[in-house]
């Protein structure tokens, strides 16, 4: 099983949009899918129409057992070979209570071992906060995919938040592989290219040939609680995570 | 000196924007206004020139002090009237290390009171993230503004987000009056309208009458390090900005 975690501190840069799509894509190719919601506002889960309030396990519970297992946790959506598990309100609390414990940054690598059979591919969505849920994915993933506005505020903070990352991880692990995909790009604004060629300046080959484009459609998707290829699978915005799901099955070696 | 939070655990819906512009147009009217950044990715820091890790201070100092105090720590901008508080990488690790302190919600609220001579409005600026830095500006603030992003998905987690909310101030506050602000609203889609009159089904007078229109300044307006005001004055995100201080400088009963 591949473990891809999607994270960045910015918030609203199409983080859960891009899992969902991702997933959703994997899955309409017959690969077993698991999606795991980290952040405590829960818009995977609640995509899927579940409420976060209303669900009593989930992801917070691993951090309560001695063992943690995804057992009894996943939820199987509406479309074939894609599942999920839920976040829940109390993920919230997880730095404040159990953040200064030894391990906890490993609970979520420990229980995706558990299930390593019974899925090809899960994909960690993340909350926008540097904390243990975050190194939970990080220290779970193969490879970290972060998503980027293209614009120029949301590349100030980028740099500063990977070097950040990588001292998280330091600990753990030599390096992780890391790509940048630039999001909502709007074509009409001559800052986003701007942003983009600034981006390529900076990351090279870090960052993802394929640019996903601003499409109402992952809009209407989310109303539908279906992944895009399920919702509308010839539009533009799904023809790139398309393109970008075949960049990320088959690495340039930075990557 | 009136303290206004502005907050919403969903990422990217325009929080640091409402915070800048609104900051911006109290200064321009002659306010002595202050900015106070409580988001460690430091989206309000960098956006006046300033890099979060370089910050030595700045607003995690005052949750390592005896008796917090924002002398020293107020960063002048080159707008007359308008001045902030810089976040550092720091407030990323507040909740891990000090959030089952006692008294950690009110570090905010003691350091406001100090400087209350010194501006007429201080507006903050809080991270995607239920924790210690928000809790604090809830503590601290006369009113709280929640800008919703009008879209489906948006709509779920706001309910659940603003009970929550009130369940964290239930010890501290009888009720804290908050105003939702509709923004990035798109004319084009149907399903913005329908997301408007939802919003105003659910929450009625908590829902500002003015809405934000998506408006290409903004993102230009953050290139050049200035608020809209100062930037674009007339263009029509300013004017809808400049319509809802109006309305939330003379409220109905119920904001
Ligand atoms: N390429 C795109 N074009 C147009 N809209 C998009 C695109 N990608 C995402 N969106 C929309 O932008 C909004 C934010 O996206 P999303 O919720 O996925 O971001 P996020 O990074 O997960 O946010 P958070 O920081 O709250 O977790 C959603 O309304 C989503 O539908
Ligand atoms: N009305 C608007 N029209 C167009 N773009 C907007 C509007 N408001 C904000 N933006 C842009 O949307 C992006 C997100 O806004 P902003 O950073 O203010 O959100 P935020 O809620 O503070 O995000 P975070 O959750 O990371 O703190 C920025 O690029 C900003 O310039
Ligand atoms: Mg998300
Ligand atoms: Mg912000």
């Amino acid at each position: 099983m591949k473990v891809w975690a999607i994270a960045n501190q910015k918030g609203g840069v199409g983080k859960t949009t891009t899992t969902v799509t991702l997933a959703g894509e994997l899955a309409a190719r017959g690969y077993r899918t698991l999606m795991v919601d980290m952040d405590p506002h829960g818009s995977l889960t609640g995509y899927f129409g579940v409420e976060a309030d209303k669900v009593s396990g989930g992801v917070f519970s691993l951090f309560q057992q001695e063992s943690p297992t995804l057992r009894g946790q996943v939820i199987a959506t509406c479309v074939e070979n894609l599942s999920f598990v839920p976040a829940s309100l109390a993920l919230a609390t997880v730095d404040r209570q159990l953040g200064a414990r030894e391990g906890m940054g490993l609970v979520l690598a420990r229980a995706l071992a558990d299930v390593r059979d019974q899925f090809d591919f899960a994909l960690v969505d993340c909350p926008p906060m540097l904390g243990v849920p975050m190194v939970n994915a990080l220290a779970a993933c193969h490879r970290l995919i972060v998503p980027v506005q293209t614009e120029h505020l949301a590349l100030q903070g980028l740099d500063r938040m990977l070097r950040t990352m990588s001292m998280i991880l330091k600990a753990g692990k030599p390096t992780l592989p890391y790509v940048i995909v630039a999001t909502m790009f709007d074509k009409r604004t001559k800052a986003a290219y701007q942003a983009l060629a600034a981006l390529h300046e900076q990351y090279g080959d870090h960052l993802a040939n394929v640019v996903i484009p601003v499409d109402t459609q992952f809009r209407e998707a989310s109303r539908a609680g279906l992944p895009l290829s399920a919702h509308a699978p010839r539009t533009r915005g799904m023809l790139a995570y398309r393109d970008l799901l075949e960049e990320l099955l088959n690495p340039t070696p930075v990557q």
